[in-house]
């Protein structure tokens, strides 16, 4: 596509492909560049003025984070519109055509707020030459100047009482950016429709409240979203399934959370660790009848562990918990998790359980890497 | 890489190419065990669908195919479910390969970091890629020493982004040693005491790197999803038969 924004078929992240048809690409696409996403135009077209050739590309360019933090400085009401109007031009849905700013509006902004950039040892970008912009109803160009619904701050920034605009990364961030020091009141989690932490006041949106993922330190937002019964436990989705399905090495549980770390190696006393299966989320111990090394294999890869480097039968107590055993048929069932080959434990014959060592990982390690002596 | 140097063959073995016809080397990704890789979730923007990717290992020259190398497709796509491409945060996912890869010295996995090993500030690690150097698109893998970088110094630097406990900085206030374009997913890697080498961090976003705006790189966490990726690994190897 020459001279022209690409559809998605070139996506966002390459150049147009050269033998990519010469589609009909001069079309509008809805702004989705979130500084501009209050402008009154809602589309746009590539590439812009600053030779963007994606919003994607806009996004992450220097001028985006330039002239948000120079809107700051108060120096032009209208310097947010005007860097919306380069880095996202208005595009008429109608006839496809692109409608630029006013070289007025250019100059003013240029004419405010250069001199602000030079304190700071900056430029005003390059590409904004304004004579390549029309003069306001020159031979019936359209163009484009603010009217007085125009906002001046963006949906990145902070209003402040006083009409300033500031970051929004500012607004309660525990320094006074506005100056009327209004970014930092009603910074409580209530008063900005956010939910709190307990425990640090932490701020969250309420989207991510049980939603599985626990975002407060102590995972508070991720308690008491459902109410299980006492024969039930819950998922990590805040399902409920019943107890005695936990660790049956059948998935219960929509995102799977009763099987997950269902196999584990509990150290005793004399540093043996025995091999621990949490059935109906309660620990077992394996009964040692019938056992083979494969076994051993998948304990530990299911541990996400190496090879096993032990495997002992170690006799029972009198008073030991739980067992389970070698269901008879573990050879022929399909499924992968060691926990379902097995089942409650009826007699164990040979009185043993299995105690279990695993090699970690071999990861990390660059032989090649070597210097080699010479 | 900005401000590295070119590598030598077998001096990262985890490093690998993630690449995508017509372009070829879209990404870099990080081995982290026989069959699994991961890498940014950005990367897949516009291509989502496995069957257009494959993962090259054991290269250095990108352009000279070596006797070590190993090429793998890719089966499975797993993008962290609250990756956000607006902020660009919770930038991760896991890659399943169609096969195990053969360890050999010049293909080999590194470590992860167990969920409460983080990365303390001021500490030196590593940065690997074969993005833009500043002044074009390398064939040769580059690398980089940058530091660690405390997330509060870091926020000082990306007024317009929040830099959350997902992300590590790291590199220079001048950004003399930066990971650039092409570089992202690639490892930032850190030798532990024992010697062995762990991941920490996937190169993810930062400033424009060949542009005036200068400052550190921004890499995705890896000990913050550590969890999530064993977990991803483990109903993907053993629960979905």
């Amino acid at each position: 596509c020459l001279y022209n924004s690409c559809l998605d078929s070139c996506g966002g992240s390459s150049l147009c492909d050269p033998n990519n048809s010469r589609n009909n690409c001069s079309q509008c696409e809805p702004i989705t560049l979130e500084l501009c996403m209050n402008l009154p135009y809602n589309y746009t077209s590539y590439p812009n003025h600053l030779g963007h050739r994606t919003q994607k590309e806009a996004s992450i360019s220097w001028e985006s984070s330039l002239f948000p933090a120079l809107v700051q400085t108060n120096c032009y009401k209208y310097l947010m519109f005007f860097a919306c109007t380069i880095l996202v031009p208005k595009c008429d849905v109608d006839t496809g055509q692109r409608i630029p700013p006013c070289r007025a509006l250019c100059e003013l902004s240029k004419e405010r707020c250069e001199s602000v950039l030079g304190i700071v040892g900056l430029q005003w970008p390059e590409d904004t030459d304004c004579h390549q912009f029309p003069e306001e109803n020159a031979d019936n160009q359209t163009c484009l100047m603010p009217d007085q619904y125009v906002e001046e701050c963006s949906p990145s920034h902070f209003k402040c009482r006083s009409g300033r605009c500031v970051l929004a990364s500012r607004r309660c961030d525990g320094q006074a950016d506005c100056d009327d020091d209004s970014d930092e009141e009603n910074c409580g989690c209530k008063e900005r429709d956010l939910w709190e932490c307990p425990s640090n006041k932490q701020c969250l949106e309420h989207t991510v409240i049980c939603d599985g993922f626990p975002d407060c330190p102590d995972s508070l937002d991720e308690r008491n979203c459902s109410f299980c019964q006492d024969d039930e436990l819950e998922c990590v989705n805040h399902q409920c399934v019943s107890r005695d399905l936990w660790c049956d090495g059948q998935a219960d549980c929509s995102d799977s959370s009763d099987e997950w770390a269902c196999v584990t190696l509990s150290k005793n006393a004399n540093s043996s660790s025995f091999l621990t299966v949490h059935r109906g989320a309660t620990e077992h111990h394996v009964c040692a009848d019938g056992w083979q090394e494969t076994l051993s294999q998948l304990a530990c890869k299911q541990m996400g562990l190496g090879e096993p480097s032990e495997t002992k039968l170690l006799q029972q107590q009198e008073n030991d918990q739980r067992w389970l055993m070698l269901h008879p048929l573990w050879g022929s069932l399909s499924g992968t998790t060691l926990h379902k080959l097995l089942v409650n434990g009826q007699s164990c014959e040979s009185g043993s359980k299995i105690s279990l060592l695993c090699n970690k990982q071999d990861c990390g390690r660059r032989p090649a890497a070597r210097m080699t002596k010479r | 890489i900005l401000g590295g140097r070119t590598s030598r063959p077998g001096r990262w073995p985890w490093q690998c190419s993630l690449q995508s016809e017509p372009s070829g080397h879209i990404c870099g990704c990080v081995l982290i065990a026989k069959r699994w890789v991961l890498t940014v979730a950005h990367c897949f923007e516009g291509r989502e669908s496995a069957a257009v990717w494959k993962v090259v290992l054991g290269i250095n020259n990108l352009d000279h195919p070596s006797a070590f190398m190993q090429t793998r497709l890719v089966k499975t796509i797993i993008l962290h479910p609250r990756y956000s491409r607006a902020v660009v945060d919770y930038d991760i996912s896991i890659v399943e390969l169609n096969e195990d890869i053969n360890a050999t010295s010049y293909v080999r996995p590194v470590c992860l970091p167990s969920p409460e090993q983080w990365l303390e500030a001021d500490t030196y690690c590593y940065i690997t890629g074969w993005g833009h150097t500043g002044s074009k698109m390398p064939f040769k893998l580059q690398e980089g020493e940058v530091r660690i970088i405390s997330l509060e110094q870091c926020q000082s630097y990306f007024d317009m982004k929040t830099i959350s406990s997902r992300m590590i900085c790291a590199g220079y206030e001048a950004g003399t040693v930066d990971s650039c374009m092409g570089d992202s997913g690639g490892p930032l890697v850190c030798e532990r005491p024992a010697g062995q080498w762990t991941l920490f961090g996937l190169t993810s976003w930062g400033s424009v790197c060949f542009s005036k705006v200068l400052g550190p790189g921004v890499y995705s966490n890896v000990s913050y999803f550590v969890e999530w990726i064993q977990r991803q690994i483990y109903i993907q190897t053993f629960l979905l038969d």
